[in-house]
């Protein structure tokens, strides 16, 4: 059996309200190391892959694999019950009908306990290798938000170019272009607003700013957020949420004119 | 502006 506790309910809040938008039903996976989660969208352009490790949770306890197949959308309203500051227990049984979720407040004596129907989903399973990427920006999610959304009231598509001079995203629209160029930035009394980026080659590549804009729901998560980007491959877009634990985005590029 | 592709390709099925 699972029984899973989140000292704040607020994590499992935020981790699915970044991604409702982009997935609908999708399976938890249980077991031994933590509870994972990966979808592709509709469209199979952009690809979730969340993993919530043991440490995130205390206690934690699953003897064997467990898959919850989950309707965000039915989650988000049982969630809604949750305050943020709320213990959260997930439990479930080993061949399970339903995910028992418990809300527990610290202040009062309340204790709220919904059952969650699951419903069987057959997902594809992508394997996604560990990849050394050309180049990799760390950054305030905030402003990485900021860019995406005021791209996007240009333009569809953002090329982001990583160069020695800079990381530039820039967009042509019908009403005109625009581009913003970050550089290497220390900021030694907010170390949270610094920019880092690594870079080994050049990198140039175009995304739909659509999907980027939605992954930028994760913010909420982690005040920082990594982009990776390798010529040709789908790029990566990163929060992570506490200890080990992480929500990735992995998305297409686009092609041609 | 451009194709977009797929993410499948670049992610072999397990």
């Amino acid at each position: 059996m699972l029984e899973a506790r989140l000292e704040q309910a607020s994590i499992l809040k935020k981790v699915v309200d970044a991604i409702k938008d982009l997935v609908q039903d999708c399976n938890f996976d249980c077991n031994d190391s933590g509870i994972a989660l990966q979808a592709m969208d509709n469209s199979h352009v952009a690809l979730v892959s969340m993993m919530l490790k043991t440490e995130t949770f205390s206690p934690f306890r699953c003897d064997r694999n467990i898959a919850l197949g989950v309707n965000l959308t039915s989650l988000t309203k049982v969630l809604r019950a949750a305050q943020n500051e709320d213990i959260l227990t997930l439990k479930a049984e080993d061949a399970p009908d339903v995910l028992n979720l418990v809300f527990e407040s610290s202040e009062n004596d309340r204790i709220s306990e919904y059952d969650l129907k699951l419903m069987d989903i057959d997902q594809e399973h992508l394997g996604i290798p560990d990849t050394e990427y050309a180049a990799t920006i760390s950054m305030p999610s905030a402003e990485f938000k900021r860019i995406t959304t005021d791209l996007m009231a240009m333009s569809e598509s953002v090329n982001i170019e990583a160069s020695k001079d800079g990381v530039k995203f820039s967009c042509q629209g019908d009403i005109g272009n625009g581009s913003i160029t970050l550089r290497q930035h220390t900021n030694v009394d907010k170390p949270a607003e610094n920019i880092e980026i690594e870079l080994s080659e050049p990198v140039s590549l175009t995304f739909s700013l659509k999907y980027l804009v939605n992954f930028c729901k994760a913010s909420a998560l982690s005040s920082t957020v990594k982009i990776c980007l390798s010529n040709e491959v789908p790029l990566l877009v990163e929060y992570n949420i506490s200890a080990s634990s992480y929500l990735r985005f992995y998305l297409a590029p686009k092609i041609g004119d | 502006t451009g194709k977009q592709l797929k993410i499948c390709p670049y992610y072999a099925s397990r």
